[in-house]
């Protein structure tokens, strides 16, 4: 493992992005995902749509909470193909589902994968290496307050309540930590993004790690 | 004579400066996490949560990771 890994640097990550009052960040986690899978894979860096997930991944209860699990199985079996961001953008509350012609381009997704990484965190970021950014669960109950630095106590792990995207990590300072890519807009944490310590599943950031393949 | 939500947006916000107080109690270097007022701090923590936490646990299966057999002796 590299010492420090970003996929920032490479490019295929999208600017962080705010929610608003909207809790689906479980939609924004997989979009990203799938957005940075796409630019990995040598596509354009594009914005697709977090609106077309959250109306219409049935399986979830849109901006009343979800999960990315679920959001990545429903894309998984219908083969939806995300819209661009532009052609049905987001307005932070549920809609009607809106349905394209299959002439219509979009990204539809290969497949996914889910593992408990817990106490495998070193493995964890070899499967971000090789695969691209990472979609987590983590208590951020303590996030609300959260200024900067690197997160290493007050969350547990077990207690999942809000969905993210790992980007990297650092490994170079005394406290080796993950680079979190979260959805509450660049004026929260570290430019949108939050420091969270490496080892110890804190905030149960290793409980349930999922990767797109598109 | 404030309204009532000014009130309770106050209430949340000296609420959220004693948290802050605890939250920043447990930093012991400068590289750990601080906390303090932000764009959040005007919202009491159930509220956040109901707004901002909208993720549900999830269930998966354990990373089978590479099983590591031992290298038999060898001349």
């Amino acid at each position: 493992l590299p010492l420090r890994f970003d996929w920032r640097d490479k490019h295929v990550v999208n600017q962080v992005r705010n929610q608003k009052m909207c809790g689906g960040c479980w939609a924004f986690s997989v979009v990203t995902a799938i957005e940075s899978a796409c630019a990995i894979q040598g596509k354009p860096l594009d914005y697709l749509s977090v609106q077309q997930v959250i109306d219409c991944s049935f399986n979830n209860y849109g901006c009343s909470g979800g999960s990315p699990l679920s959001a990545l199985s429903w894309l998984n079996k219908t083969q939806v193909k995300l819209m661009e961001d532009s052609e049905y953008p987001f307005k932070a509350e549920n809609g009607l589902c809106r349905y394209f012609p299959q002439s219509q381009s979009g990204v539809s997704i290969k497949d996914f994968s889910a593992y408990d990484f817990s106490g495998q965190e070193d493995e964890m970021a070899k499967a971000l290496l090789n695969f691209g950014p990472l979609v987590v669960i983590v208590d951020a109950v303590s996030w609300q307050d959260y200024l900067g630095g690197i997160i290493q106590h007050h969350c547990s792990s077990g207690e999942a309540n809000h969905a993210v995207l790992i980007t990297g990590f650092d490994k170079t300072g005394n406290t080796p930590y993950w680079m979190v890519h979260n959805s509450w807009g660049n004026s929260w944490g570290i430019d949108g993004y939050a420091h969270v310590k490496m080892g110890g599943n804190v905030c149960g950031i290793a409980d349930s790690v999922s990767v797109v393949f598109v | 004579t404030w309204p009532w939500s000014h009130r309770r947006e106050a209430a949340a916000l000296r609420e959220s400066l004693n948290r802050h107080r605890y939250l920043n109690s447990f930093s012991h270097d400068n590289s750990s996490a601080s906390y303090g007022l932000n764009q959040f701090s005007y919202l009491s923590p159930e509220e956040f949560k109901a707004l901002y936490l909208g993720s549900k646990p999830a269930w998966s299966p354990r990373y089978p990771a590479a099983e590591q057999k031992p290298i038999p002796n060898v001349s």
